[in-house]
């Protein structure tokens, strides 16, 4: 089974 | 005030044909450098950053940078009234609560406009900071739309590895397993027919492949597709929009528990 990432875990907020 | 002219107004129809499924509401923002978006789908996994120059439209008076939040579904609804060859003015009165889309027939014999709501947005805007990849993948853009169409009829995800041998798409699902490979092929007639792998080191991501299809909706944009691929980021799918810029989408992998 895999997760699915959100983008907040590689990109940080502006 | 603003006033963008673009002489090929089919570009702006594919780009909303192309986002407008993945993102519900976005801000549009202008500025001197040009015509700019960046969204992320409902649940934060896809991100789509658009960007059209300044320099690719025909007439660009933008005296101060605005933020326009404009519902994409009405917003396509509105462009589809505008003929493939018709030449397409974006214009908007500083702090009013409109934007007006402008339409001209090829030769000035008809000419539409159509004003459109704004409205406000909180939208996260997210940092995306230049990366080295470990490999990037340029491919026609149209076998690219095939294999997502092919794999997502047999499995729900797809994982995309690039090495010496080349970028393979895999998938299984119930009824069984499927594997496309595409090797490195610079020997065709025109350029944006070739696939080219630029590798540093091998990669292997787990992707979903609904929002991959999503993606695919920009093709009509370009001949050819990059994607770009780090173990520990995002994917990048970028359609290059001739003379004038991108759209690119990110997309989150997937990573086993």
């Amino acid at each position: 089974t895999c997760n699915q990432k959100k983008l907040s875990a590689f990109f940080s907020l502006n | 005030m603003l006033e963008l002219r673009l002489v090929q107004g089919s570009l702006l129809k594919k780009v909303l044909e192309a986002i407008k499924d993945l993102v519900n509401d976005a801000n549009f923002d202008c500025s001197a450098t040009g015509f700019s978006l960046q969204a992320m789908d409902s649940s934060h996994v896809a991100l789509v950053a658009l960007l059209l120059r300044s320099e690719g439209f025909e007439h660009y008076r933008c005296d101060r940078n605005l933020s326009m939040g404009m519902n994409l579904n009405n917003m396509s609804k509105m462009l589809k009234c505008a003929g493939n060859d018709d030449i397409i003015t974006i214009k908007a009165d500083d702090g009013s609560d409109t934007v007006t889309f402008m339409f001209e027939s090829p030769n000035q014999d008809k000419i539409a406009d159509f004003e459109m709501k704004l409205m406000d947005i909180d939208s996260e805007h997210l940092g995306i900071p230049e990366a080295e990849y470990q490999a990037i993948v340029r491919m026609p853009s149209s076998e690219f739309a095939r294999i997502c169409k092919d794999l997502s009829s047999i499995g729900d995800t797809v994982v995309i590895s690039v090495t010496k041998e080349g970028v393979k798409f895999s998938t299984r699902g119930d009824i069984g397993t499927a594997n496309v490979v595409c090797r490195q092929n610079t020997t065709v007639d025109k350029p944006e027919e070739a696939t080219v792998i630029e590798m540093q080191e091998p990669v292997s991501l787990t992707f979903a492949l609904r929002y991959m299809n999503s993606f695919t909706k920009a093709t009509p944009l370009s001949g050819t597709v990059t994607i770009s691929l780090s173990s520990d980021l995002p994917i990048v799918v970028e359609y290059k929009i001739a003379e004038m810029g991108y759209i690119r989408f990110y997309l989150a992998p997937k990573i086993e528990d």
